[in-house]
């Protein structure tokens, strides 16, 4: 971004504004961090285009330095099983990160059982059956149209009566801004707690790297109706940066967690703060 | 609102009886902060205000007092133009088979745009088939067959083993001896930066010879959509996008991008998750929507 500069001048300035809210970084803190760094340029008296980027990944690693923010490890609860559920707008990738992280906890030696509580959109319980039989982990599923909460329930009295670690609980896409729909939420996540004695282990946000300023309206409402511990980003293997996320951990500070970087069970990873960064102003 | 934002601009402003250069270009800050939050793309809002100066400098009477509402009615008029001004309608085939491939990113609307564009055809006294081109998707045959269930389509998913070229190409002749005149091809997501994948896709279209190439955008997408919107009508020549997710709370700005960058025209919209929440595209309200 700065090779073949040779000092700091505004153009250096647009050239970086451009870059971060082409990266959807939001404006609001596109300028704050330029201001940031216009005033330690100042300060600092810095002269080499270097110092500029350093600053900025400073900057913008604040955002990601809130102490909440930083515990990236998946929370488990005793008595098992622990109970991940996966929440989120239409198509942004649950069931499928779904199975990735079934792969990833069974690869280490521990027993999952999978809750297919999307029982409203076509072919949703068949393709997570389809991800149980090639994990070759059990899953918990009704018929379309049943109570999503029923189906969660069950699978935690079946985990209990297996001895099965971890439960994973798929739930239907829904626009953030639906009232009936975030209700249907709460209530899973209700009937969830009173079953297991606790709140959920992780209640896991899934977003889609692709996504504009939306973001923050989804992840601020999914909040307000159920306890989100964590962000998985998915498709960083696309073009999109997720630059959103980092008002995400700043104005709420939730922390991001894990991130999806392709469609196969084994493209899953734990999120890296520098790598992001650094991608972002790639 | 944009409205009120421009109101206290100009209310700085009063007392003036013609507008300035500098004036234009304190009230575009405003307008331009509007669109980034809506999506636009970065690039697209420097060419747009663009246009929009030289309207607003060009305009002869500019009384400051009705200069917000001036402003805006420019700024909603020009988003207007740039995103309608096109040929909106679905080219169906003077004769015989009519069809449609529908492709985009992972996730962004496609299999369920099938089943309802299978509705609006059969609305309009058609008779569509649908064709299940994805074999990678876990159960997306069987989300599609659903689907068709629903809206009362037959589906076609050729054998087990098929290529999505041999199935689609396979699909056309089904389509004659059952006497459906729309053919409705879904295509698995996939990336536009994916070689293999955007040449299987080439080869699906090469195979199909569609009247329509559909590119299915999510009406939440950020920045991104403008790369691999011309990504994509680079490579296949897109006729028209689609829309989807519009019953959510994203301003859709990427509509503007893309309709910018490929001149191709927005032809429906998906309004929700039901198979009847397929509307027309209205550049008017899509263009209040961007302003917020
Ligand atoms: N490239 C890429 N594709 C992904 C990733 N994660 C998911 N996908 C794809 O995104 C599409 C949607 O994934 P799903 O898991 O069905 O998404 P969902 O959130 O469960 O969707 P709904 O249940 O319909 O709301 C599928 O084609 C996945 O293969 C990722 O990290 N990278
Ligand atoms: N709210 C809303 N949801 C939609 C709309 N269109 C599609 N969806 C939902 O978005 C999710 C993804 O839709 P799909 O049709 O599976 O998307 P796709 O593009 O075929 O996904 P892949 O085949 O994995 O690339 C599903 O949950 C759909 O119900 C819409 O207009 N509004
Ligand atoms: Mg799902
Ligand atoms: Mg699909």
């Amino acid at each position: 971004l700065v090779t073949g500069r040779g000092r700091i001048d505004e153009s250096l300035f647009d050239d970086l504004e451009e870059s971060l809210i082409k990266a959807d970084v939001s404006v609001r803190l596109v300028t704050t961090a330029l201001d940031t760094l216009r005033e330690r340029t100042r300060t600092e008296r810095w002269s080499d285009p270097d110092d500029i980027l350093r600053g900025l990944r400073q900057t913008l690693g604040q955002a990601l330095r809130n102490p909440a923010v930083r515990e990236v490890g998946l929370a488990t609860g005793a008595p098992s099983p622990s109970l991940y559920l996966f929440v989120g707008v239409n198509g942004v990738g649950k069931t499928t990160s779904i199975a990735k992280l079934t792969r990833r906890l069974t690869a280490s030696g521990a027993k999952a059982l999978l809750a297919a509580a999307d029982t409203f959109r076509a072919g949703a319980i068949e393709q997570l059956d389809t991800w149980a039989d090639r994990l070759d982990v059990g899953i918990i599923k009704h018929r379309p149209g049943a109570d999503p909460s029923a189906v969660v329930f069950d699978a935690i009295q079946a985990a209990r009566a297996r001895h099965i670690d971890y439960v994973l609980a798929d739930t239907a896409g829904r626009i953030q801004t639906k009232a009936h729909l975030m209700e249907e939420l709460r209530k899973v996540a209700r009937v969830a707690e009173r079953s297991l004695g606790r709140r959920p282990d992780e209640v896991l946000l899934v977003m889609d790297a692709t996504t504009g300023q939306n973001g923050i309206s989804q992840a601020r409402l999914f909040t307000e109706a159920v306890p989100v511990s964590g962000i998985i980003l998915t498709k960083l293997d696309g073009t999109a940066r997720g630059g959103i996320v980092l008002s995400i951990a700043d104005e709420l500070g939730i922390p991001i967690k894990l991130v999806g970087s392709g469609e196969r069970a084994e493209d899953l990873e734990d999120f890296d703060p520098e790598a992001f960064i650094k991608a972002l102003l790639a | 609102s944009l409205t009120d934002k421009l109101q206290g601009v100009f209310a700085r402003l009063r007392g003036r009886g013609r507008l300035t250069e500098k004036d234009i270009d304190e009230a575009l800050r405003e307008v331009r902060l509007a669109l980034l939050e809506a999506d636009v793309h970065y690039r697209v809002v420097k060419e747009f205000l663009q246009r929009v100066r030289e309207r607003a400098i060009g305009t002869e009477v500019f009384e400051s007092l009705s200069g917000a509402q001036t402003v805006v009615r420019i700024v909603h008029s020009e988003l207007t133009a740039l995103l309608g001004g096109s040929d909106a309608r679905v080219q169906f085939a003077p004769k015989g088979q009519t069809v449609l491939m529908l492709c985009g990113l992972q996730g962004s609307g496609k299999t369920t745009t099938c089943g309802k564009l299978a509705g609006w055809m059969r609305r309009h006294g058609r008779h569509a088939l649908l064709v299940a081109c994805d074999i990678y998707r876990p159960a997306a045959r069987r989300q599609l067959e659903v689907l068709g269930e629903q809206i009362k389509a037959p589906v076609y998913g050729g054998s087990q083993g098929q290529s999505p070229v041999q199935i689609a190409r396979d699909a056309l002749r089904h389509a004659a001896v059952n006497g459906n005149d729309v053919v409705i091809v879904d295509t698995a997501g996939r990336l536009h930066i994916d070689e293999a994948m955007m040449e299987e896709l080439a080869q699906i279209r090469e195979a199909i010879q569609p009247h329509e190439t559909l590119l299915v955008v999510d009406a939440m997408t950020g920045q991104d959509a403008v790369n691999f919107a011309t990504d994509f009508h680079t490579r296949l020549s897109v006729s028209g996008f689609v829309l989807t997710k519009l019953d959510g709370d994203a301003r859709g700005g990427a509509a503007l991008s893309i309709r910018h960058v490929t001149g191709v025209p927005v032809k429906f919209v998906g309004m929700g998750e039901k198979l009847d929440n397929l509307d027309a595209f209205h550049p008017d309200r899509m263009a209040s929507r961007i302003l917020g």
